[in-house]
């Protein structure tokens, strides 16, 4: 069985795929001769959803601006509208000839392409949130980077007044992202990722604060306040680093499908 | 086997209509 990245994707495929793969073995089994049902209902059910799958997907297509997100959508819409044809061509053989082995095959084929379709789909829309997330990461490394400008009080409290918005909105969105994966050790990862740019993040604040104090009083003190600064940034900026790794890891693989 | 492909059939307009919703929620 493959391994779906998210409980989203988990909890939407899963029960499709295990139905899949019983029919599989109930078709083979069946290749002796049994009349298959009229499936034209089902077929037509199945249809209408792919319709409006369809139309939502595309509109999604042209509201968005994000440009793989265009690039990914169209192949899987089209695989999915191909797999309810596949369906609907099944159903029609079906009604001529109940014991039609050509149809039965359609069946499978269509009933697998549709998922393949709808996994890329929902893969397509993952990879999609999972580079918002990192985009609001790569903004907190671009705060990070003007620590060393900031040299008097005031900075310091444009700078924790700009940073604090930022770093509050990636943990809250590394930490649902987090809780949506099912591969356990890339949760752990971004747990301890999290944490350690938790717990950092005010030794960041008084590392700057002490650097700021040490430059105005003036002395041999102001090197080791700056060293002492840097080391924290980039402590932190290795925890985003580490994140934005770990974010775009995946199990998934499609293949698995075909 | 009847049940079964209906079954299928109908797990899988499920699956369309939760991808569906998935695409409307994350467009959101």
């Amino acid at each position: 069985m493959p391994v779906f990245h998210t409980k989203t994707i988990e909890g939407i495929l899963e029960p499709v795929a295990l139905q899949v793969s019983k029919l599989v073995i109930l078709h083979e089994e069946a290749e002796d001769g049994n009349a298959m049902p009229d499936l034209s209902y089902a077929v037509h059910v199945v249809k209408n959803a792919v319709d409006n799958l369809v139309k939502v997907g595309y509109d999604t297509i042209n509201n968005s601006d994000d440009q793989l997100l265009k690039q990914d959508m169209p192949p899987a819409l089209q695989r999915v509208e191909e797999a309810s044809l596949y369906l609907i061509q099944a159903s029609d053989m079906l009604r001529a000839d109940p014991f039609s082995a050509p149809a039965r095959k359609k069946l499978i084929e269509g009933s697998r392409g549709i998922l393949g379709g709808t996994s890329a789909l929902l893969l397509a829309f993952d990879e999609s949130e999972v580079r918002k997330i990192l985009r609001i990461c790569k903004s907190v490394l671009e705060y990070l980077a003007i620590t060393e400008v900031v040299d008097s009080m005031d900075d310091l409290v444009t700078f924790v007044k700009n940073l604090s918005p930022v770093i509050t909105r990636m943990t809250k969105e590394v930490d649902s992202r987090e809780k949506e994966l099912t591969h356990q050790v890339h949760r752990e990862m971004l747990q301890r990722s999290l944490e350690q740019v938790k717990q950092l993040t005010p030794i960041l604040i008084s590392g700057i604060k002490i650097y700021v104090i040490s430059k105005q009083a003036g002395g041999p003190a102001v090197q080791d306040a700056q060293d002492n600064r840097d080391y924290t940034v980039q402590k932190v900026s290795n925890e985003i680093h580490e994140i934005i790794r770990v974010l775009q890891l995946t199990t998934y693989d499609e293949d698995e499908w075909d | 086997l009847r049940v079964g492909w209906e079954q299928l059939l109908t797990a899988i307009a499920r699956n369309i209509n939760e991808t569906e919703n998935q695409v409307l929620t994350r467009d959101a």
